[in-house]
């Protein structure tokens, strides 16, 4: 199984930090 | 908050179910590394949603896969380094 992870990918914006549900 | 389901991800559009699986998996990551816990999650977040799901059940596979992003991470920014 190939499991290429992409050092160029978007950051990820964590939104449930800042608003919890 | 109960964990997340394939079945709760299916009622959502591609874009949605991968937030809503970067919100699960962020505050994991943020515990290993916070410093990088946003790139780290962003990356992992273009591995297929069955194997997300399975690695947010499973710390072992979180953490070999967080290692795996790390390490692709520091031979990026040494690759840009030298240039």
């Amino acid at each position: 199984r190939k499991s290429t992870l992409n050092p160029n990918a978007k950051e990820f914006n964590p939104r449930s930090f800042s608003q919890p549900k | 908050r109960e964990p997340l389901s394939a079945s709760m991800l299916a009622s959502a559009l591609p874009h949605v179910q991968k937030q809503m699986i970067g919100d699960r998996l962020y505050p994991l990551i943020y515990a290993l590394h916070s410093e990088l816990a946003g790139k780290i999650t962003g990356m992992l977040l273009e591995i297929d949603n069955s194997e997300l799901l399975h690695m947010l059940e499973s710390p072992e596979s979180l953490n070999a896969k967080v290692e795996e992003a790390l390490i692709m991470l520091q031979a990026h920014q040494a690759e840009e380094q030298t240039d």
